[in-house]
């Protein structure tokens, strides 16, 4: 549990949320 | 065997004992989501962030998205009537917070929250702040740290001139502005520390 934001599954949140911009962009 | 949850971005923070850790956590996550949310929206209406790369936009985020809260939210708490506003509305004062375990991080929010007030800022210069709390190119992870450098010097630049252009006779608030960075990632270390003490023993 060394990554807060992990720990509060912050990144899949925020993944979700910003994916409808991301879906056609290269990383 | 921890019997209350002192963040407001629950509806209470009393918790129910009979539900189980998992449980609990769900309860929490599924209260602070809408607000995660409302970050990332507000992070892909700031001009040039949609711009990074995937991978430093939510480095970003991830990094940043408590201290945007903190800004966000400061108005739950009220420093002349030592109250927090959790979600639901209801507001519980400090000794009541207190005796549920709340600690430095709470004094510390409510001394952020009262300089942060002081400053009298427009809805727009607020915006702005939040914007150059969240594009900051000294989070770690990030890629390319030269583009999110050149967006947080945009952004401040554009932050200096407003604030500028709103109070022409108080030149010190820019540089107060800026002061309130490293505030901002000293509650966010104090947070990350109540957080992992949270999950390992829920």
């Amino acid at each position: 549990f060394s990554d807060p934001a992990s720990n509060l599954g912050l990144e899949d949140i925020i993944r979700k949320a910003l994916m409808g911009n991301m879906e056609d962009r290269p990383e | 065997n921890r019997m209350y949850l002192v963040c407001p971005m629950n509806t209470s923070p009393y918790v129910d004992p009979q539900k189980s850790g998992h449980s609990i956590w769900e309860d929490f996550s599924m209260s602070f989501t809408p607000a995660v949310r409302e970050v990332v929206e507000f992070a892909k209406r700031i001009p040039g962030f949609q711009d990074l790369s995937q991978h430093d936009q939510v480095s970003l985020l991830k990094a940043g998205t408590f201290e945007v809260l903190v800004v966000r939210f400061v108005s739950l708490f009220d420093v002349k009537e030592r109250t927090v506003t959790f979600l639901s509305g209801k507001k519980y004062s400090v000794e009541a917070l207190r005796s549920m375990g709340a600690g430095d991080l709470l004094n510390s929010m409510f001394d952020f929250s009262e300089k942060l007030l002081a400053l009298n800022l427009s809805e727009e210069e607020m915006s702005l702040f939040t914007a150059v709390v969240l594009v900051s190119a000294d989070r770690s992870g990030i890629e390319n740290v030269n583009s999110v450098e050149a967006l947080q010097e945009t952004l401040i630049r554009a932050l200096r001139s407003l604030v500028t252009k709103n109070h022409p006779n108080e030149a010190t608030i820019f540089t107060k502005l800026l002061l309130k960075l490293p505030d901002l990632r000293s509650l966010n270390n104090m947070h990350s520390e109540q957080l992992l003490a949270f999950k390992v023993h829920p």
